[in-house]
């Protein structure tokens, strides 16, 4: 099953 | 004090916005009104835009930010008529933005405003490997679809085609769209692209699509969906981040 990823972890990484 | 044509058509950009955000900061200025927020829970983000360009009259003085409760104001835009105008006014002494309607007469409703500031948050410069350009009804009918058989929805790019696709339990459903497709306007990509995204919060951006309006899809492998069109007036970006296996 997949997992939601929030915004902020892709905020951190760009 | 601004003034737009369609009230009703205002009223789709209210009736999105509320889908996701409780409450918004309006940021009126020199260059028209903006405003920018991520839900409750930090899985998307709402970029709305409203050039000074589109407003009949526009008149302001400085910066004003403008804390609004979008249930409220959905609730009042929801009595909008078709050929209605709308005004925006902002009574600074009363701490109220007047929203009236005017037709043949003119009905005026004052919103309290709320304790806000605008959020800090920047629209983070993405390079996406692919963008596809569609028919914003026929996204939302492949979505609606989708919605059928599963809570989530694949979209993917490979060889110049577009790809809306989920995977329920026993049924799946696949939309595509490639270069023979009246419905796909342009498409452009660099290798692949494939992510999941949340059907609900997918159905919830596009409420306000209908036919005739065109949705520009930014895509990447595992990468927060970025999604645009523009609606009386207003254009709206939204962010939507992934479902990652």
């Amino acid at each position: 099953k997949n997992k939601q990823i929030k915004l902020i972890d892709f905020f951190n990484n760009y | 004090r601004a003034t737009l044509e369609s009230a009703k058509e205002f009223k789709k950009v209210v009736d999105t916005v509320a889908q996701i955000l409780d409450e918004i900061c309006l940021i009126a200025n020199e260059d028209g009104i903006t405003a920018r927020a991520m839900d409750p829970s930090h899985v998307a983000l709402v970029s709305l835009e409203i050039p000074r360009l589109s407003f009949e009259d526009y008149e302001i003085e400085g910066e004003k930010e403008i804390g609004i409760d979008l249930e409220a104001f959905k609730k009042i835009m929801n009595r909008a008529k078709s050929k209605d105008k709308l005004i925006l006014e902002l009574d600074e002494e009363k701490n109220k933005l007047n929203v009236i309607f005017e037709n043949s007469g003119r009905r005026k409703f004052s919103l309290a405003l709320l304790d806000i500031s605008a959020s800090e948050i920047k629209m983070p410069e993405i390079e996406y490997p692919a963008v596809v350009m569609l028919k914003g009804d026929a996204f939302k009918e492949a979505l609606k679809d989708a919605d059928l058989i599963s809570d989530y929805v694949i979209l993917k790019v490979e060889d110049n085609k577009f790809i809306v696709e989920t995977k329920g339990e026993l049924n799946d459903f696949s939309a595509e769209f490639d270069e023979d497709s009246s419905a796909l306007i342009s498409i452009e990509s660099q290798g692949h692209a494939k992510s999941a995204f949340n059907l609900e919060y997918l159905l919830d951006m596009v409420k306000g699509i209908k036919a005739g309006d065109i949705v520009k899809l930014y895509l990447g492998t595992d990468m927060p969906l970025k999604l645009e069109y523009s609606l009386g007036g207003a254009n709206l970006t939204f962010l939507l981040a992934p479902r990652i296996e």
